[in-house]
C-alpha cells in the first residue's frame, strides 16, 4: 500500500464523512446504493463511517459524472482510457468519466459490452484515494491502478485494508477476515511477473 | 451512459464499441531507443501524466525514443511487476493500454510503488 506525499489524512477524531452527488446529474437510486456499497466496504475495515447529504456545497465528499475538460486540470479522454480520478484528502472531489459505458448492477462479465465497466469496483478504488491511499503494486488490491473493463473487484485485499488501518485505525468489528474476489475477461496480458 | 445492468446495454450498441482512447499506442510495441516513431511524444504524455517523466519539455516532447523515455517505461515496468526491460514490449504495452486512474502513480517524483521501494539487489548488511 501507498500514500500520498505528506500523508495526508481527513483529521484526527473523523468519525463520518458526508457524501453528496453533483446535483446536475439526478442520478437514479440503483446507482447511488452502488456507492453506498463501495463505500461500506472500506467502513468495515475501519473507522470511517460514510452519510449520504443532499448539501453538495458542504459534503466532505463531492462526486459527479463529467466528460472531457470539467475544471479541474484533469480532463477527461473519452471511452477507456482514464476511467475517474479522486484527490487526496481532505479535498474530497471525486470525479468519473461520464464516457464510459457504466454497469451499474449485475455480472459485468455477463456485458456483451466489450468496453463495460463495473462501477462499483471503480468507486471502491477511488474512495480509497479519497482517504489518503495512493496506488499499489499489488495486482489484486484495490488500489491497483488499472482494471479491466468486464471487471468485478470490489473486495479490499489485505493490502488495502493494512494500508487504510494505518491511516485510521480498525474497525472493531471487523473480523480480520476478507475474501478477494476479481473476475477478468477481455485481456490476455496478465502474464505478466507477480 | 449508465447501464442498471449488464443486459440493459442495447445490442446494437456491442457491435460498434468505440475504440479505447490508448488502443493507439499499441501501434509503439518494439520500439526502441535511438530511434524516432510518429506519435511517440503522445506516450511520454501518457508518462508525464501518470509521473513516469518527471518534468515536461518547454515546449512539446519529441518522437525521439530517449533516455527519459526508457527510463519512464523500466519505472513503470517495475511499479507493474511486468520484466524490466526499458522496452515496449507486448507485455507493457497491453499494460498501459488497460483502462485505469486518472491519479499518478508517482507524484511530485515519490512513489510506493515498486520503482520507489528499496532494492534488494543494493542491501548491504554488516555482521555483529
Amino acid at each position: 500500500y501507498a500514500f500520498f506525499p505528506g500523508k495526508p489524512r481527513w483529521p484526527a477524531g473523523t468519525r463520518t464523512l458526508t457524501y453528496a452527488f453533483d446535483p446536475n446529474e439526478n442520478l437514479d437510486d440503483a446507482t447511488k446504493q452502488v456507492f453506498a456499497n463501495a463505500f461500506n466496504q472500506w467502513s468495515k475495515v475501519t473507522t470511517i463511517t460514510f452519510t449520504e447529504t443532499t448539501s453538495y456545497r458542504s459534503a466532505d465528499i463531492k462526486i459527479g459524472f463529467y466528460s472531457g475538460d470539467h475544471g479541474d486540470g484533469e480532463p477527461f479522454d473519452g471511452v477507456l482510457g482514464t476511467l475517474a480520478h479522486a484527490f487526496s484528502p481532505t479535498d474530497g472531489r471525486f470525479h468519473l468519466d461520464k464516457s464510459e459505458d457504466w454497469v451499474v448492477n449485475g455480472d459485468v462479465r455477463e456485458s456483451s459490452l466489450s468496453n463495460a465497466i463495473d462501477l462499483e469496483s471503480v468507486a471502491v478504488h477511488e474512495i480509497g484515494h479519497v482517504l489518503g491511499l495512493g496506488h499499489s503494486s499489488v495486482e489484486e488490491a484495490i488500489m491497483y491502478p488499472t482494471i479491466s473493463s468486464r471487471t468485478r473487484k470490489v473486495e479490499l485485499e489485505e493490502d488495502d485494508i493494512k494500508g487504510i488501518q494505518e491511516l485510521y485505525g480498525s474497525n472493531p468489528n471487523f473480523n480480520g477476515t476478507t475474501t478477494a474476489t476479481t473476475s477478468r475477461d477481455r485481456d490476455s496480458s496478465y502474464g505478466g511477473r507477480r | 451512459r449508465l447501464f442498471p445492468n449488464p443486459s440493459e446495454i442495447p445490442t446494437w450498441m456491442t457491435n460498434h464499441a468505440p475504440p479505447g482512447a490508448w488502443d493507439g499506442y499499441r501501434n509503439f510495441t518494439g520500439c526502441t531507443r535511438g530511434k524516432t516513431y510518429d506519435g511517440l511524444s503522445k506516450l511520454k504524455n501518457y508518462f508525464q501524466h501518470f509521473g513516469y517523466i518527471p518534468n515536461a519539455p518547454p515546449l512539446n516532447f519529441t518522437d525521439d525514443f530517449d533516455d527519459a523515455l526508457e527510463s519512464a517505461v523500466r519505472a513503470y515496468q517495475k511499479n507493474f511487476n511486468l520484466n524490466i526491460t526499458g522496452e515496449l514490449d507486448d507485455a507493457t504495452i497491453n499494460y498501459i493500454v488497460k483502462p485505469r486512474c486518472g491519479v499518478a502513480d508517482i507524484i511530485n517524483g515519490t512513489t510506493s510503488m515498486n520503482s520507489g521501494k528499496f532494492n534488494d539487489t543494493n542491501l548491504h548488511t554488516v555482521a555483529h
